[in-house]
């Protein structure tokens, strides 16, 4: 089973072209390690990408460097589903 | 097998077994109304299911409501169950429903990838796509909300393989696709196609292979415009209207977009709610609530469908 341990949920809310553009060199240039929840580069709605632990600093560096505003919408993916799993086995019994 | 779906437990993610079996005693519940219609099997050879709502007649005008071609999008099979137990307990009793379905037929899928949903429960929770070997790779499944053929293989979905986009290597190439392809063909009288995703709180009508705009433009906008004024009444959930190109991206070889071209106007795509910071994991406790407000929206739509033949 594939585990999510310390991967985080970036929300990111992009203001301009520039951010736009640099959104779209992140997910060409990591090769389809990150998995872009909400799809859509635009300034109206923000855009969620799942990172997993090990390219969350170089992805958090990148986004800084770029100057692109981003929150950590869920800090840790696994905990979730931990949560998800208990409570489906919980309503199961 | 339940004794009758009062026991069920809408409120909580269900395994397939466990979504097929309710499916059973709703259909045991209500013999005179529904009918499990078995579409035809996945790549691992799992049965598809469609649950048929029919008061009788023969190829009546119909209206296909499908849940969780995207396997992790749980809330959505979720909302499906919910919803195929309110449309059957409003049957006789809501006016409107009633009315429905004394001249439409309707088909609701509840778990239209059913291998990829299985494989959400058992190996990887984030899984989206099919679970079809792709030849050449170790990549294995394909984008089905890419495999249609409208645009196939044009911008807004990928080919390499690894993708989530992934458009698989022909048009119909998932059999996921092809068996709702060749019922819908089959069938020839669809006069709505209702596919439901998640999330972004987004209602959403063709084209998203392209930005143009579609000749019924203006129609469905203000079908869609109205019915997310129902939905939003329930517990103010704010969604979006417009062109899947347009309010999202370009995205190629989608199931709307080619159920329009084929002739079914009134064909939408909701992305439903997370009003919060969940995702794709969205607590169960709000299954019922988007259930409920989905349904507002949902019945909008067939109505509108119902008084305005074609």
């Amino acid at each position: 089973e594939e585990l999510f341990n310390g991967a985080q949920v970036l929300r990111i809310h992009v203001e301009s072209e520039d951010h736009i553009q640099a959104l779209k060199e992140l997910e060409e240039d990591v090769d389809s390690v990150l998995d872009f929840w909400s799809h859509g580069f635009s300034t109206e709605r923000p855009i969620d990408i799942r990172v997993p632990h090990t390219n969350l600093s170089a992805v958090k560096d990148f986004l800084k460097k770029n100057n692109v505003p981003f929150t950590v919408m869920i800090n840790n993916v696994q905990e979730l589903l931990e949560r998800e799993k208990a409570e489906m086995v919980s309503n199961a019994k | 097998m339940e004794r009758s779906t009062k026991s069920f437990n809408f409120a909580a993610y269900h395994d397939l077994e466990t979504l097929y079996s309710f499916m059973d005693t709703l259909v045991a519940s209500h013999p005179n109304l529904i009918t499990k219609v078995h579409i035809g099997n996945s790549y691992e050879n799992r049965p598809m299911y469609a649950l048929k709502f029919s008061t009788g007649g023969v190829s009546r005008p119909a209206i296909w409501v499908d849940a969780g071609i995207h396997s992790r999008e749980w809330v959505t099979q979720a909302s499906a169950a919910w919803i195929a137990n309110q449309i059957a307990s409003n049957y006789g009793v809501d006016p409107s429903v009633t009315s429905l379905l004394g001249q439409m037929d309707i088909y609701l899928m509840i778990v239209t990838n059913p291998d990829g949903y299985v494989f959400t429960h058992t190996n990887n929770r984030m899984w989206r796509k099919t679970r079809s070997v792709n030849s050449g790779s170790s990549c294995r499944g394909v984008d089905p909300n890419r495999n249609w053929d409208a645009g196939f293989g044009g911008p807004g979905a990928s080919k390499d393989p690894c993708s989530e986009s992934y458009h698989g290597p022909y048009a119909n190439s998932e059999v996921e696709v092809k068996n709702v392809v060749d019922l819908i063909m089959g069938h020839g009288n669809f006069k709505s196609f209702i596919s439901i995703h998640s999330y972004s709180q987004l209602l959403m009508y063709p084209y998203g292979y392209t930005c143009t705009d579609i000749p019924d433009k203006s129609e469905l906008h203000s079908v869609g415009t109205a019915a997310i004024k129902e939905l939003t009444s329930l517990y103010n959930t704010i969604y979006q209207v417009g062109s899947i190109c347009k309010i999202i991206y370009q995205a190629s070889g989608g199931s709307i977009d080619w159920t329009y071209n084929i002739g079914i106007k009134y064909s939408f795509a909701f992305e439903l709610r997370d009003t919060g910071y969940y995702g794709f994991l969205l607590p169960a406790n709000q299954i019922i609530p988007t259930a409920e407000e989905t349904w507002l929206g949902l019945k909008y739509i067939m109505e509108y469908v119902c008084n305005h033949p074609y």
